[in-house]
């Protein structure tokens, strides 16, 4: 892990008032590993690993250099990661998207109940005609805190994805935050990519989510990239962080999207979603 | 000529590289490098064989060694177990456990196999009205309790089903659940002792980067997994997982799930998984 042998290698620094380039080496090498093992974007690593070996030997003589180090590694993390995005409390529609089984309408429920507790009215609106049992689940979830539902058995058989919600934002009028669950999709589903761009070009929705699987591995930067292409996404959600994953696909998804992330998922009920911190994410990815 | 360690470090890093950015994980990845450091440096050159097509072969026989280490036929391990088969599917929240069974079920029946299914997945909100579908779907016999009722029970009142009405395969659904849970890894392993499965699966998406392997080896050791099932390659066709995987684990991986479809499973060939790692 890193926190030990990066603890281990700057304590070498510690011992002498000059920072080294066998040092740095040694300290950069560290922290790819860890930025490695955290899922990091391979590349992505390769670049800030540059830079921080850079701007650990342009200050040649430092006070304490083991602080200098770690902290020139925040300094370039806290870049890529940027600030964490503010849903706003307020009228609004928001569609969730992302690849099969990362959390999207586990996150529905979380976010409605988020905005419940805020004191807003949010109704949920579900847009996933394709998974068995995707409205039973989402009704379900909704049922038990309290929050409307609504989906195509509320409308005649063989109504597509983009009527469904147009008629549930309908029905919804007198609600503040309307919450819209999609299947799941990858890159390589051209109709379903283009589903959902339809989708935002017919509905509007304010916000795009992107909800990621905190495990979410090489396949980040790729997937991300793909969603944002089609719907432009506003904000990240990482699921699953009550895992061992580290979550550094999401670097490469907030570089992809030029957009931050809201809330981390923390858990299976509905009140494990968390507002994203930058400082507490990245001393969790770095061990 | 003798191999030496200079003429080996490019090639060795390309395909580094190459196996990180397929999602084989750092720690099974630097593992195979070092070793196959070790078996060149050293080694005659025969002529006119470069570096780094030796490079090239020596990582190729080693990631067939990790993924054919343990083999078994799924197959054949139906047709010759004792009837009848109880089957669970265990993993981490989403990987496509569910989905996985109904497919598998599809492939016993298209065999001429009798299969039931234990909708032992108590928890999850929809989760018994899903498996339910894919029952329905197949024209499979579903064994379900109450939300919330012991998965144990599910299973057990599966199996006695099965014996009673000659069913040859019970499939058991688990609810996901991440190995951090003391709580939800012991209601796993209460499965296991009541239950006494012949053989537990466990289900993991190539999509995932380095937590395979965490997920992988906990999930071994604290219920013990008997083969693996890697779901999902058709987002992510590299499937560096596998390796993350069969490495943490040593044990077989017998299908890969490729879509969402009854027909996406495939039998795992670890000659054309390396082929599409190394390409
Ligand atoms: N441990 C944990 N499990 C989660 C979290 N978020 C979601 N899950 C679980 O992950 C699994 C998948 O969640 P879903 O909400 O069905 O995922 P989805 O994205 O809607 O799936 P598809 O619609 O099939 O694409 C379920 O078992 C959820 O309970 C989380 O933050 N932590
Ligand atoms: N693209 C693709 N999607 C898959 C594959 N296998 C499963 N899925 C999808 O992944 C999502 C989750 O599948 P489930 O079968 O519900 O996963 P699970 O492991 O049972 O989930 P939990 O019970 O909530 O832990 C669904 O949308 C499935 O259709 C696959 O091989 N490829
Ligand atoms: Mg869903
Ligand atoms: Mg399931």
């Amino acid at each position: 892990k890193l926190s030990n042998s990066l603890k281990e290698t700057v304590r070498k620094i510690a011992m002498s008032n000059r920072i080294d380039k066998h040092i740095v080496d040694e300290v950069v090498r560290d922290i790819q590993r860890a930025l490695i093992q955290a899922d990091v974007k391979i590349a992505l690593v390769k670049e800030l690993s540059n830079r921080i070996r850079e701007r650990s030997l342009k200050e040649k003589m430092v006070l304490n250099p083991r602080e200098h180090v770690i902290k020139v590694v925040y300094e370039e993390l806290m870049t890529v990661l940027g600030k964490a995005v503010e849903v706003p409390l307020a009228s609004q529609k928001i569609m969730m998207v992302g690849l099969h089984g990362t959390g999207k309408t586990s996150t529905c429920a979380k976010l409605a109940r988020y905005f419940q507790k805020k004191g807003l009215k949010p109704a949920v609106i579900c847009a996933d005609v394709y998974r068995p049992a995707a409205s039973e689940q989402l009704r379900q979830l909704c049922d038990r805190i309290g929050v409307p539902f609504f989906d195509s058995a509320n409308l005649p058989q063989g109504k597509g994805v983009v009527e469904i919600v147009k008629a549930g934002v309908e029905e919804f009028e007198k609600y503040d935050v309307k919450i819209i669950d999609t299947a799941g999709r990858h890159a390589l589903e051209q109709e379903m990519i283009e589903e959902i761009h339809e989708l935002r070009a017919k509905v509007k929705p304010e916000q795009r989510i992107l909800v990621l699987d905190a495990s979410i591995g090489q396949q980040a930067s790729v997937q991300a990239r793909a969603f944002d292409d089609a719907i432009g996404i506003t904000g990240i959600i990482i699921t699953k962080m009550d895992g061992t994953a580290k979550g550094g696909g999401a670097l490469s998804a907030v570089s992809e999207t030029d957009t931050g992330i809201a809330f981390v998922g923390t858990g299976e009920t509905v009140d494990d979603l968390e507002k994203f911190e930058s400082d507490r994410f990245l001393s969790r990815m770095l061990g | 000529t003798v191999l030496g360690e200079k003429e080996l470090r490019a090639p060795l890093e390309e395909l580094e590289v190459a196996l990180l950015e397929n999602d084989a994980a750092l720690s099974v990845v630097e593992e195979l490098i070092s070793q196959v450091k070790r078996d060149l440096v050293g080694k005659r050159k025969k002529w006119g064989v470069d570096a780094e097509g030796l490079v090239k072969n020596a990582i190729r026989d080693a990631l067939l060694n990790i993924l054919s280490a343990q083999k078994l036929d799924f197959d054949e391990f139906v047709s010759n177990r004792e009837k009848p088969i109880n089957i669970a599917f265990i993993g981490v929240n989403g990987t496509g456990k569910t989905t996985t069974i109904a497919k598998v079920a599809k492939r016993l029946l298209s065999y001429g196999h009798s299969v039931v299914i234990a909708a032992a997945d108590t928890y999850r909100a929809g989760a018994t009205e899903q498996i339910e579908q894919h029952a329905s779907n197949l024209g499979i016999k579903l064994i379900k309790h109450q939300y919330g009722a012991d998965p144990a029970a599910v299973v057990y009142d599966t199996v006695k089903y099965a014996k009673a009405n000659r069913k040859e395969v019970v499939l058991s659904d688990t609810a996901g659940r991440m190995h951090t849970s003391v709580n939800l890894m012991e209601q796993l392993n209460k499965i296991r002792r009541v239950t006494k499965p012949d053989m537990v699966i466990f289900v993991d998406e190539a999509v995932a980067g380095n937590d395979a392997v965490e997920r992988a080896k906990r999930f071994d050791e604290l219920v013990g997994i008997d083969a693996s099932i890697l779901t999902k390659l058709d987002i992510d066709e590299n499937g560096g997982a596998a390796i993350s995987i069969a490495h943490s684990t040593s044990k077989p991986i017998l299908f890969l799930g490729i879509g969402q479809g009854y027909e996406d499973l495939k039998k795992f060939d670890a000659e054309w998984l390396v082929d599409k790692l190394l390409s």
